[in-house]
């Protein structure tokens, strides 16, 4: 069993969580927010057999795509945090960033 | 150290967090959702010592239990999504369910 | 690559998400709240290469730090839940918790 962490953008969710649903996966939705761009996502936590991890994989770049966005607020990395730009700088957007975890074990309760 | 991440049904969740706290485990709860009922639920994480995984379980077992509810809406994998049933069907809910992951570093600051 | 989880109090959350910027670490935040004394904290996600995680810990020293907190209020494990003490009883509250876990495939889409 692996524990699959996908952190997806909030215009991907509902045809993600519906794509899984139809393929048979258990899931579990947390609200979440990205660090940089500070905009609501959703984390879902999807455990799964070792060999289901590719699917799941397949699902996510379906169902999930890069965009671009205009940001008008530099991070604190670009220089003092939340100076105002003249005008909006382009930023390309993930979809989806997931990660695989080992599980020791797994119940149902 | 390992980390026993438990989603519980919105019903068990005082009852376990207070058994947790009566046997001395510290934890973390985070608002969350099914996958499929979509109904709200909890999501603790539980940093324990290896040999506490058990205590830990022993605690969701007493404090959670399955029960039967009715659903009146099919979920994508059953037909269209969405699809309001004539009558409502009785899933069984589950109480909790629990990953233990292996954690290689663990530090308070 | 490895996921660190850390758990970090309300007062330093933005202090510590502006320090990972500022280094250039990407992260998710989770809302959460703490098992004992049940106040609002923030969950980081931050994956990151195996050999930054000392860095991360070294941000997470410097923007955290320890203090004494009055509760009024008992814990299950210390009487009948919820006593009201005549007099608050100081305990002191952590900065932060961090989790290292390992990470068996990471992709982005
Ligand atoms: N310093 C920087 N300079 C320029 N552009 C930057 C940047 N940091 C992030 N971005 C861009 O902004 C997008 C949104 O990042 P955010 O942190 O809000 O939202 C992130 C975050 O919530 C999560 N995420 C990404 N990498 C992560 C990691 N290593 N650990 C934890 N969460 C991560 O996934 C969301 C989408 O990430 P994605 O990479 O697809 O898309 C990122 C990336 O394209
Ligand atoms: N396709 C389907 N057809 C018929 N019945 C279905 C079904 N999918 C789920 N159920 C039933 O509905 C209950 C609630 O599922 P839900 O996804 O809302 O809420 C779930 C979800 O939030 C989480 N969960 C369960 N398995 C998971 C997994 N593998 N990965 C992540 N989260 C999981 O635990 C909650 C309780 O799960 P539990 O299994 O005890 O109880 C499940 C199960 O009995
Ligand atoms: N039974 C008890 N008796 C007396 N004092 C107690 C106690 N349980 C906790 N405390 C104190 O209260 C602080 C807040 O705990 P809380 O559970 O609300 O908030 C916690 C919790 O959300 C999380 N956390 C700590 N250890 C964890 C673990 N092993 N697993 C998961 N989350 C943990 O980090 C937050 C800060 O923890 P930290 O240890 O720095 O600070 C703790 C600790 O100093």
């Amino acid at each position: 069993m692996k524990l699959v962490i996908a952190v997806v953008h909030d215009r991907d969710r509902t045809k993600i969580a519906d794509a899984l649903l139809r393929e048979g996966f258990q899931f579990t939705r947390l609200g979440s927010s990205g660090g940089f761009l500070k905009e609501g996502n959703v984390t879902l936590l999807i455990g799964c057999a070792d060999p289901d991890v590719n699917r799941v994989f397949g699902l996510l770049r379906d169902c999930t795509r890069k965009r671009k966005q205009y940001v008008s607020v530099l991070p604190p990395d670009a220089g003092p945090a939340g100076t105002i730009l003249p005008s909006p700088v382009e930023v390309e957007v993930g979809g989806a960033v997931a990660f695989v975890m080992p599980i020791e074990r797994f119940e149902t309760f």
